[in-house]
C-alpha cells in the first residue's frame, strides 16, 4: 500500500492511497485503502491521514477518521491522536501497520507499530526526510 | 502553516538485518525522489490534491511498491487494485476498488472526485468509467513482477497464508517459511 497526505499554501489538506491488497488474498477482498474513512480521510478543519496495515482492523476501527475525530472532539493534538489509533485502538483489535498525517496547522505525524514503515515528509524549502526502520 | 507532503509505501516486518544494503538504498531514492517532486508542486503553489495525486502516482509507477507496477498477486494469481483521494477543502472524495486494467488506479479515484456525483466505484463499473474518461487503459500483467509472483508461491506453499505486502518481502529474501502476520517489534 501506498500513501500521501498534504498541506497547500492555501492551507487546503488532501489525502490519498493505493493498494494492490495483500499477497494471497480471496478474489474479492477489500482492503481499507479505498474506503473514506478507515485508510484515507481529509478534512480541512483537522487533518489528512493515509492507513496501510491489516485492512481489516482499520475499517473496523474506522482509523483514518477516528484520527480527525479525536483531535475535533476531544481536542487532542495530532500526535497524540495518531498514537492512539494506532499504538492502541489498532494494537488492541491485533492490528499491524501505520498510518501519516498532516493537520491544518501543519504538525505531521507518522506512527507504525509494525517493524518498519517505508515513509518520508518534506517542507517546502526543507530537505526531505526519509526512513524505514524504528 | 508551512506547506508540506507526507508519504509512505507501506508498513510490515522490515529489518535492516533482512534488507540488503542496494535494494534499502533504492527504496530510500524513490522514497527521496517522490517527496522532492511532491514538494516542487507545492512549492509551485500547486494545491495539496495535486501534490498528493502525483506522489501516488509516482509510487505505483514504482515497482518496488505494492501499488500499480509491481502490486501483489490475489489467491488466484491475478491482480486487484483499488484506490482513494480525498479532498479536504470539500470534502469531495472518490474511490475505485477491484480493477486491474487501469494504469494508475490514483488517478481513477481522483476523476471518480471530480466527473461523477458518486464517490466510489467498483470493478467493471470502475474500469467502464475510467475508459470512458479517456485514462490510460493496460493489460492486467503490466502491473506484475516475478518478484511478488514468488511471494505468492511461497505463501500458497507455506500454509497458504495472507501476507501484508512488505511481510511478503522478507519471506522472499530468507527463504524460509511466511512469517507469522501478528509477529510484531514494535
Amino acid at each position: 500500500t501506498v500513501g500521501a497526505v498534504a498541506l497547500d499554501a492555501a492551507g487546503n489538506l488532501a489525502a490519498a492511497t493505493s493498494t494492490g491488497g495483500m499477497t494471497n488474498k480471496r478474489a474479492g477482498r477489500v482492503g481499507d485503502s479505498p474506503i473514506i474513512g478507515a485508510g484515507c480521510y481529509a478534512n480541512n478543519r483537522t487533518v489528512a491521514v493515509s492507513c496501510t496495515g491489516t485492512g481489516e482492523v482499520f475499517m473496523r476501527t474506522v482509523a483514518a477518521y477516528d484520527v480527525s475525530a479525536l483531535m475535533e472532539y476531544a481536542n487532542l493534538p495530532l500526535s497524540q491522536a495518531a498514537d492512539k489509533v494506532v499504538m492502541e485502538k489498532v494494537l488492541a483489535l491485533g492490528g499491524s501497520g501505520g498510518l501519516i498525517a498532516v493537520d491544518h496547522q501543519g504538525n505531521i505525524a507518522l506512527p507504525f507499530n509494525s517493524e518498519g514503515m517505508y515513509r518520508g515528509y518534506g517542507y517546502v524549502g526543507k530537505e526531505a526526510v526519509v526512513g524505514i526502520y524504528r | 502553516m508551512k506547506p508540506v507532503i507526507v508519504i509512505h509505501g507501506g508498513a510490515g516486518a522490515l529489518s535492516r538485518t533482512a534488507m540488503d544494503s542496494e535494494k534499502e538504498q533504492r527504496y530510500r531514492a524513490a522514497l527521496q525522489a517522490i517527496v522532492t517532486r511532491g514538494q516542487e508542486i507545492l512549492a509551485a503553489n500547486g494545491s495539496a490534491l495535486d501534490a498528493v495525486t502525483e506522489a501516488v502516482r509516482l509510487l505505483e509507477e514504482c515497482p518496488l511498491f505494492n501499488a500499480g507496477k509491481g502490486a501483489v498477486f490475489t489467491h488466484r494469481g491475478t491482480h486487484e487494485l483499488d484506490a482513494s483521494i480525498m479532498d479536504g477543502r470539500s470534502l469531495d472524495a472518490g474511490a475505485i476498488a477491484g480493477v486491474n486494467h487501469i494504469r494508475n488506479p490514483i488517478l481513477a479515484a481522483r476523476t471518480v472526485l471530480e466527473r461523477s456525483p458518486h464517490v466510489m466505484f467498483t470493478a467493471e463499473g470502475a474500469e467502464t468509467f475510467a475508459r470512458e474518461q479517456g485514462l490510460e487503459m493496460v493489460e492486467p500483467d503490466f502491473f506484475s513482477t516475478d518478484e511478488r509472483y514468488q511471494q505468492l508461491l511461497k505463501a500458497q506453499a507455506g500454509n497458504d497464508k495472507i501476507l501484508l505486502d512488505h511481510d511478503g518481502e522478507r519471506q522472499t529474501q530468507q527463504g524460509a517459511d511466511p512469517l507469522d502476520p501478528d509477529r510484531k517489534f514494535g
